[in-house]
């Protein structure tokens, strides 16, 4: 997160840590994201967070062994007093593409259920009726993560290293939902490679700053609810541009939760 | 020593005929056609010598000794008669003819040519006696006749009357009505019918005759023709005949016969009955205390029925089991099936827990009973009710715990979502 600040515990007690270890590679991959509580056995999360790291363009996800969640954690060098689940079963939407990171959603099965507490809550849905309008222009959403809170060092180093450029203590971020035409325009112009999808939502401030970074991924963009109060999960943090995290001009981009209600019902059902 | 002559037709003639015949001639002639059969006699020639009432010369027909006709003579007087065109039918298949001469005849006589035939006997416009007609169809042919019957009857060996086949009657029911056959036509001759009751042990077979009784007596000798004889275990009843119901009979078996025997005459109108059973009674049960017996009858009686049950709240408690219905049954020795067992009060026990719920028992002792009731609640603020129900149960007649809303289903508690405990800092739309 750049530009944030640190949360309270109980803050965000839906957000879960995602470690992958990845031991089949030599040397190991390692790497983390972030997920987001949706009840006692489901997480939610971007898919590239699971997807092997390869070169192709094959979406095969990490074995399930070798991922590991942690929920109501605070600070992650504390992790002996989070709770921590091993993952039953890993889906990654049949239509993630890599390369543009189209239908970037996941979920995870826990093996075992959580029990809900002051640090460990889910997150709600978007409701159907907000299917079709996702996230309004210029609302203000939340996301929290341990990624990067500065833009200048790699992941290794991030896992690695015991620098403060990354965050132990979870940090989050109020960013403003950004018209989604200027999003695309801001995207394509820099490249045509970039294709900023209906499926997807941007955030972030022109003059950057403040925005999502490398270790967020997965985190829930959440928007409250006028009408319930309540945190709903609008967004998960996706990709950005090339540039470095916060910078000017440079806005972060969400999967849009709401396009896939119909998915995370079906996949629910269908493994429950 | 008379002249047999056994054929279908034949001449008798005087001696010497056409000449005149001898005195002192004696001659017998013995005609016999077969049965079926009569013997018609006629003259075509007749001259005997005179006399007061056939003294001297005749010819005399007779059967079996009786004398059919006497003839002498040459026409017809006061005392004496010759036969003329007159033709003699026997009344049977034989006829004897006799001839006699005296001593002495004044004039010369040429005697007699009779000739004979057999004739058939048309038997079935002839046999008016009930004894010899046919019961219900007569045929004759040249030489005899036959006798046939209705549809449904049977030609007794007699080849006269007609019987029909009722000798396999069973009744298996607790009622049921019998009655001669074709009642109440007449019933058929020459029968023999058998009509058996068999019922479970434990009944007794009351017969009940209808008024319309008639079956053919005598009135000197009890019953000699037709009758009915009622076999009841060791008892018997009967034999029962004439024009008086016998009215109601009460065997006292569950096994019961009656015969019915019908001679080879009378028109008779037969008899009906029905008949009914009764079982050994059972004392009337006594309904269990907040509970109820059905039917209520004054009288209970073998294989007779009754359903226990107990009002609402309240189940029935049958070595240890509960039940909501009993069945018993009043049994051939008069006692119930099963003794009436008493009503307990329902109870639903303690109720299932809810994961991350817990139960609130509205009475002080926790009472599991019919009509108590308990809440769930869920553990707040980070469990919620699924569904958002009125979340009170109450234990129902059928000893399950109900919900207003869900019935006997039971809610969940689901982990609320996007409620932090620590409130997020608030967001302004921009």
């Amino acid at each position: 997160i750049i530009g944030g600040r640190n949360a309270e515990p109980g803050f965000f007690p839906w957000q879960a840590l995602v470690m992958v270890e990845d031991m089949s590679r030599v040397p190991e991959d390692k790497w983390f994201g972030s997920g987001a509580l949706l009840s006692d056995s489901w997480v939610l999360t971007a898919a590239h967070v699971l997807r092997s790291q390869r070169r192709d363009n094959t979406v095969i996800p990490v074995s399930k062994e070798h991922v590991t969640i942690y929920l109501g954690l605070h600070d992650v060098t504390n992790k002996m007093d989070a709770t921590n689940r091993t993952v039953e079963r890993i889906i990654l939407h049949e239509d993630f593409d890599p390369k543009s990171y189209n239908n970037d959603i996941a979920l995870l099965k826990l093996k075992d259920k959580v029990t809900m507490g002051p640090y460990v809550m889910p997150v709600c849905l978007p409701h159907f009726h907000h299917e079709l309008a996702g996230p309004q222009t210029n609302t203000l959403g939340l996301v929290a993560g341990w990624g990067l809170s500065s833009p200048n060092i790699t992941m290794e180093d991030a896992v690695s290293s015991s620098s403060r450029t990354v965050s132990d203590i979870l940090q989050y971020v109020k960013l403003p939902v950004v018209l989604h035409a200027e999003c695309k325009s801001s995207y394509s112009s820099r490249s045509q490679n970039y294709n900023v999808t209906d499926n997807m939502f941007c955030a972030g401030y022109y003059e950057g700053g403040k925005d999502t970074c490398l270790g967020d991924s997965g985190g829930a963009f959440i928007i409250q609810d006028p009408s319930t109060q309540r945190w709903v999960a609008q967004g998960l943090v996706s990709w950005g541009g090339p540039e470095e995290c916060g910078s000017k001009q440079v806005y972060g981009v969400y999967t849009k939760v709401s396009n896939y209600l119909d998915w995370l019902g079906d996949k629910v059902e269908e493994f429950s | 020593d008379a002249i047999l002559l056994t054929g279908m037709f034949g001449e008798i003639h005087s001696p010497n005929f056409p000449e005149s015949y001898p005195s002192d001639s004696d001659i017998f002639w013995n005609v016999s056609v077969p049965n079926g059969f009569r013997i018609k006699l006629y003259f075509m020639h007749f001259d005997l010598e005179s006399s007061y009432l056939c003294e001297y010369d005749y010819v005399k027909v007779e059967v079996e000794g009786q004398v059919l006709a006497t003839f002498c003579g040459r026409e017809d007087t006061d005392t004496e008669q010759t036969p003329g065109q007159q033709q003699i039918l026997s009344p049977g298949n034989t006829l004897n003819m006799a001839f006699k001469s005296d001593f002495s005849n004044e004039e010369r006589f040429t005697g007699f040519d009779a000739h004979y035939t057999a004739v058939d006997v048309d038997e079935c416009t002839e046999k008016n006696d009930e004894e010899l007609a046919c019961d219900h169809y007569c045929h004759n042919y040249i030489g005899g006749y036959y006798c046939s019957c209705r549809f449904g009857y049977i030609l007794h060996s007699d080849n006269r009357t007609c019987k029909v086949e009722c000798s396999d009657n069973l009744f298996i029911e607790r009622t049921g009505i019998i009655s001669s056959p074709d009642f109440p036509n007449p019933y058929p001759k020459s029968s023999d019918c058998l009509f058996r009751i068999e019922l479970e042990e434990g009944f007794a077979i009351v017969l009940e005759f209808e008024e319309s009784f008639d079956v053919e007596d005598h009135p000197e000798v009890s019953c000699p023709y037709d009758y009915l004889k009622i076999k009841a275990g060791r008892r018997e009843f009967g034999p029962l005949c004439g024009d008086r119901s016998p009215g109601q009979i009460e065997t006292g078996s569950n096994s019961v016969q009656i015969l019915f025997h019908s001679d080879n005459s009378g028109e008779n109108g037969g008899w009906k009955l029905s008949y009914t059973a009764t079982g050994n009674s059972c004392p009337v049960p006594l309904p269990p205390s907040n509970g109820k017996i059905e039917p209520v009858i004054d009288k209970y009686t073998f294989k007779d029925q009754v359903l226990i049950s107990c009002n609402t709240g309240y189940i029935l408690l049958k070595e240890e089991l509960e039940i909501e219905f009993l069945q018993i049954a009043c049994q051939r020795d008069g006692t119930w099936s099963n003794s009436v067992p008493p009503c307990k009060i329902v109870d639903c026990r303690s109720p299932p827990e809810l994961e991350h719920g817990f139960v609130t028992f509205h009475t002080r002792n926790n009472l599991t009973t019919y009509g108590s009731s308990f809440e769930y609640s869920c553990q707040e603020p980070y469990y919620q009710m699924v569904p958002s129900i009125n979340n009170t149960y109450t234990c129902g007649e059928r000893s399950l715990w109900m919900n207003e809303e869900l019935g006997a289903k039971l809610p969940s508690c689901q982990p609320v979502c996007g409620k932090p405990a620590r409130s997020l800092p608030g967001v302004i739309k921009r």
